[in-house]
């Protein structure tokens, strides 16, 4: 059975709200290392992986494996009920149909108890390759949303160019063309925004701009975001959790 | 014109 404690209900109110947009019904993979998702979006561009670490919880105890199969939006709704400073406790047991979440504001004088119905969920697996990635920019997570979000008034493609020089965004459409480009620096005052680049070989592809703006919406979740690319591959794009990651696999456009 | 591939070109299901 399962048994997770967390302290704030908005740890994971707010990793719900980033992801649901993208995905419907998927299965939680829940084990005594903690609670794993991995989902194709709808559109089956982008792989989402999100992992929550057992010492992220302040009670945690799993000790069989526990699928929940549920659908994201349920689940977001159920957690809409929960304030962001509530005790939320997942409990379910083995092979239940469902999954009980009780809220507690931290006077213990309310207690909210929700239970989601369960559904059997038969999704398709990824097999994620190891992957040498030629660049990896680690840089402010609402910078890289900001960049975006102006390209995207351009065309609904960005291409992103990283080279020893920095990393350049760049987008062209019918009104015109634009591009942003980034040096590596250190920024002493506020680490977030120092721009660190890793490259073994300059790498440019292409990526919708639409999924990429549903991947920046995780940018709440972490201050700083890793950019990882390489030739013919799709891009990984990390925002680091307390104990885990929310981690998505984001295929690019090609020359056709 | 860049065409969009899908995930699945990339990585196969487990």
């Amino acid at each position: 059975m399962l048994e997770a404690k967390l302290d704030a209900a908005s740890q994971l109110k707010k990793i719900v709200e980033a992801i649901r947009d993208m995905l419907g019904e998927c299965n939680i993979e829940c084990n005594e290392t903690g609670l794993a998702l991995q989902s194709l979006d709808k559109s089956h561009i982008v792989l989402v992986s999100l992992l929550l670490g057992s010492d992220g919880f302040s009670e945690y105890r799993c000790d069989r494996g526990v699928t929940l199969g549920l659908n994201i939006n349920s689940l977001a709704t159920v957690l809409r009920c929960a304030n962001n400073d509530d005790i939320l406790t997942l409990r379910s047991e083995d092979r239940a149909n469902e999954l009980i979440l009780t809220f507690e504001d931290s006077k213990a004088d309310r207690i909210s108890e929700f239970n989601l119905r369960l559904m059997d969920i038969d999704q398709e697996y990824l097999a994620i390759p190891e992957t040498e990635y030629a660049a990896t920019v680690v840089m402010s997570a609402a910078v890289l949303q900001r960049t975006l979000r102006d390209l995207s008034a351009l065309s609904e493609a960005v291409t992103i160019e990283i080279d020893k020089e920095g990393i350049r965004f760049s987008a062209e459409g019918d009104l015109g063309k634009g591009s942003t480009h980034f040096k590596p620096c250190v920024d002493m005052e506020n680490a977030e925004n120092s721009i660190n680049i890793t490259l073994s070989e300059p790498v440019s592809l292409s990526f919708n701009l639409q999924y990429f703006s549903n991947i920046t919406k995780a940018s709440s979740l972490s201050s700083t975001v890793t950019l990882q690319m390489t030739a013919g591959m799709p891009a990984q794009i990390e925002y680091k959790l307390p104990s885990g990651h929310v981690r998505y696999y984001f295929a690019p456009k090609i020359e056709d | 014109e860049n065409l969009q591939i899908s995930l699945g070109e990339f990585f196969d299901s487990s």
